[in-house]
């Protein structure tokens, strides 16, 4: 259930005192964090003040505290509570100085539990979704793993819509890139289950082939701690994608950046003088993975989990027609599609053939 | 040390199921007045809305796992109807 929102998108707060339990710079961050949260999946912009009343008034107290209509109640029970938009109280997070407020998995975690807080300051109601950031209990989950489930996102872009849809003022940004642009290029290209997404620098168009529906959304829409201008991506045999960059590599299961990432590369079996991805791509059939590297391919056992032997191979003697620098690459039934620049082979990897060129925007109906 | 009682747990879970009815299950807007109205439901049908919430059985009494939940450290915000 949501609220009516505010009626603007920049927002001030203010951080009225801070808990002796934390530094304050860490109580800083954990605001800071809690609210990039947020404005990461809608057009708000969170501005802090250090004087005056803020839209978020921000404070720890005990028991009754100030003019506060509601009061806590000591260690454990309620921890935190807040106000929907509005003038006076509205907006306004206080927190409970009897708990024990910290950054890791003791205690309270501050940026958690003020994420969830400030949903309420931004007009959403609690959720009965256990998954969701906004449902009413405490629960610790991993700093790296992003706390908003697909409930909190549909919740808050009810009430403000998604980070694309109004021009923002961050720090500058290349605008969108233009979807039908005729010289458009990908850093990389994947499946995921029957879409394929594009990625180019922040951003990434998801395409389901089976229609003509082309989505662009930021990258930190979904992953927000991947960062932009990835190399290479690829789906893998357990509903799993790899994300490339440098490196480094990240695995995702559905919203989530598996714990323990980002690994080096050559924990897949890269020799040391391989420094980034340029393409990866799983063969569905054969459960083998392609590593596009310059001129050169490594072929990776999906079910041995390890490198083949007598690899690198040169691209051109196994993939004829493929004489250049591959940009990305990916499979849909059964035929690769390598992305060249602004131009696309269509190859057939049983026949060993290009079949035909074609532009690379050619997924987007243009 | 000196035990609880079968009594004393028995008040004491009364007063948690109270507590916790009033705080989060008690405060619904009236369509047709402007503000507040406390909410006239009994404790056993604010429970079966808590525990329809919580998705436990919805049993309408304060069994074992319903108290387990209300004791599960929480946002003070209400779960129902429009909170602030």
């Amino acid at each position: 259930a949501t609220l009516p929102g505010w009626k603007k998108t920049n927002l001030t707060y203010r951080i009225v005192n801070h808990t002796p339990d934390m530094r304050k710079e860490d109580v800083d961050k954990a605001i800071q964090k809690a609210l990039k949260v947020w404005s990461t999946v809608t057009p708000l912009i969170f501005t802090r003040i250090h004087e005056g009343i803020a839209d978020i008034m921000i404070a720890f107290g005990t028991k009754a505290h100030g003019h506060c209509p509601r009061y806590f109640d000591g260690p454990l029970g309620v921890l935190a509570h807040a106000f929907p938009p509005g003038s006076g109280f509205g907006g306004d997070a206080h927190f409970d100085e009897d708990e024990d407020w910290t950054t890791g998995s003791d205690g309270f975690n501050l940026f958690l539990v003020a994420a969830h807080e400030f949903g309420h300051a931004l007009g959403l109601s609690h959720s009965n979704d256990q998954r969701a950031l906004m449902f009413p209990n405490y629960a610790y989950i991993s700093p790296s793993e992003f706390p908003l489930s697909p409930d909190d996102i549909n919740g808050i872009q009810s009430i403000y819509g998604s980070p694309t849809k109004t021009p923002d003022k961050r720090p500058a940004t290349p605008t969108s890139p233009k979807t039908c642009g005729s010289q458009i290029s990908f850093d990389a290209v994947t499946t995921l289950r029957r879409e394929v997404m594009f990625l180019k620098g922040r951003h990434l168009w998801r395409v389901y082939p089976d229609n003509s529906e082309v989505e662009l959304e930021l990258i930190s829409a979904f992953w927000p701690s991947l960062p932009s201008g990835i190399q290479a991506a690829y789906e893998n045999m357990k509903d799993q994608i790899l994300f490339f960059k440098g490196s480094n590599f990240w695995v995702i299961s559905g919203y989530k950046v598996l714990l323990g990432y980002p690994k080096n590369i050559n924990t897949l079996g890269f020799p040391k003088s391989v420094k980034k991805i340029d393409a990866a791509v799983c063969n569905k059939n054969t459960g083998k993975t392609d590593f596009f590297v310059g001129d050169k391919y490594w072929r990776y056992d999906e079910n041995s989990q390890s490198m083949e032997k007598g690899y690198p191979r040169r691209t051109l003697n196994d993939f004829p027609g493929i004489s250049q620098k591959v940009d990305a690459v990916f499979q849909h039934k059964g035929l690769f599609y390598f992305f060249l620049g602004s131009r696309q082979l269509e190859f057939d990897p049983t026949a060993k053939r290009v079949i035909r060129e074609i532009k690379s925007n050619s997924w987007f109906n243009c | 040390l000196p035990l609880h009682s079968e009594k004393d747990n028995k008040e004491e879970d009364t007063k948690l199921v109270e507590d916790y009815l009033n705080k989060f299950y008690a405060v619904e807007t009236d369509p047709n007045q402007r503000g507040w109205k406390t909410n006239a439901e009994s404790t056993a049908e604010k429970l079966q809305k808590m525990q329809r919430f919580f998705g436990l059985k919805v049993t309408g009494k304060p069994d074992t796992e319903t108290l387990e939940m209300m004791k599960k450290p929480r946002c003070g915000v209400p779960d129902v109807g429009l909170y602030g």
